[in-house]
């Protein structure tokens, strides 16, 4: 509109357009990174290459079903961590940082599933023994909390859902797993590096939502 | 509801979108490309308070109301141009420590506008 006209809605004079559109972008951000909970955009610290992107985005599912956050005013959130690897003494660690960036409400994690790429000899059955550690509360060394026992005999894509251990660890910002291959197949079956093989956590989160009311 | 066009002064729906690329955003948000930050804006006078996107039950009834209160000589409170219609905004996008979180964000995108 022209310099001297009026707003429509509340009758001020108008903006010029473009402090008008600087002024909507602005609310834009705002508007968005409230609702993330966010204080402001991330910077990445590590960015993840288009196939690791690609690889797990095929096994993220749509929104839960039945998931209504109004409901109870929570928010549901799917994140994908991708694992930092190590080995020590023929054991490979992941370390996962599922970012407490969501911290208004606290984060309330309700699934978690680790999701693997193994390559396997034909025709072999390898027996895998994954432990779930966490730091314990007063000491900075990590202890064993629970450990899962799963037996693999294809190569491929494998999913091993974790349980409320892990999800606690989860909650609190930082997850460690530890492989430990059982039997005579060499560790090296389990793919942990190339981009589109990285070992990768898929935790389904609410944030807020009716249990933080009640505990208030 | 009704879109905004040229310089209609009456309630109506102003489309707006937000490309994430013109403003830095696309190294984060994964998708979608942009979110249309729709809003309402333009008059509501009296006479057409209720009106689109809502009930004609409700205008009539707001109109009643209306003529009950202006025969005792006090006009009714203003009508605003509201959202009357809105739907989620679904993000991809990468957090600081470059994790991949997917959310739906409710009563993002204004679909329609009309007069409270």
């Amino acid at each position: 509109p022209r310099a001297d006209s009026q707003c429509l809605a509340c009758g001020e004079p108008a903006l010029d357009l473009k402090s008008q559109r600087k002024l909507l972008l602005d609310l834009a951000k705002r508007s968005i990174l409230d609702k993330l909970h966010l204080s402001h955009r991330p910077t990445l610290s590590r960015p993840v290459s288009r196939a690791a992107l690609r690889t797990a985005l095929q096994r993220l599912h749509g929104p839960p079903k039945g998931a209504h956050p109004e409901a109870d005013n929570g928010q549901e959130y799917e994140i994908i961590s991708f694992a930092e690897t190590g080995l020590s003494n023929n054991q490979t660690r992941l370390d996962f940082r599922v970012s407490s960036d969501r911290t208004v409400g606290g984060m309330e994690v309700q699934q978690a599933s680790l999701m693997f790429f193994v390559q396997l000899p034909p025709n072999t059955t390898w027996t895998l023994k994954v432990r779930v550690l966490v730091l314990g509360p007063r000491d900075a060394n990590l202890t064993l909390a629970t450990q899962h026992l799963l037996e693999v005999d294809a190569s491929g894509w494998h999913q091993l859902f974790l349980g409320p251990e892990a999800q606690a660890a989860c909650s609190q910002g930082h997850l460690t797993l530890e492989l430990v291959p059982e039997g005579q197949v060499a560790q090296s079956s389990v793919i942990l590096g190339g981009a589109a093989h990285r070992p990768f956590v898929v935790a389904r989160v609410r944030v807020g939502g009716k249990h933080r009311v009640r505990r208030h | 509801g009704i879109d905004c066009q040229g310089g209609s002064r009456m309630c109506c729906r102003q489309e707006f979108f937000v490309d994430f690329r013109e403003i830095g955003w696309h190294d984060w948000i994964i998708q979608p490309e942009g979110y249309a930050m729709n809003f309402c804006t333009g008059q509501c006078p009296l006479h057409v308070a209720g009106m689109p996107g809502i009930a004609a039950s409700f205008h009539t009834a707001v109109l009643n109301l209306l003529k009950a209160n202006t025969a005792t000589g006090t006009a009714g409170g203003g009508s605003c141009c509201v959202p009357t219609a809105r739907r989620p905004l679904s993000l991809l996008y990468y957090d600081r420590d470059s994790n991949i979180v997917k959310t739906d964000i409710p009563d993002m995108v204004v679909e329609a506008c009309g007069c409270s």
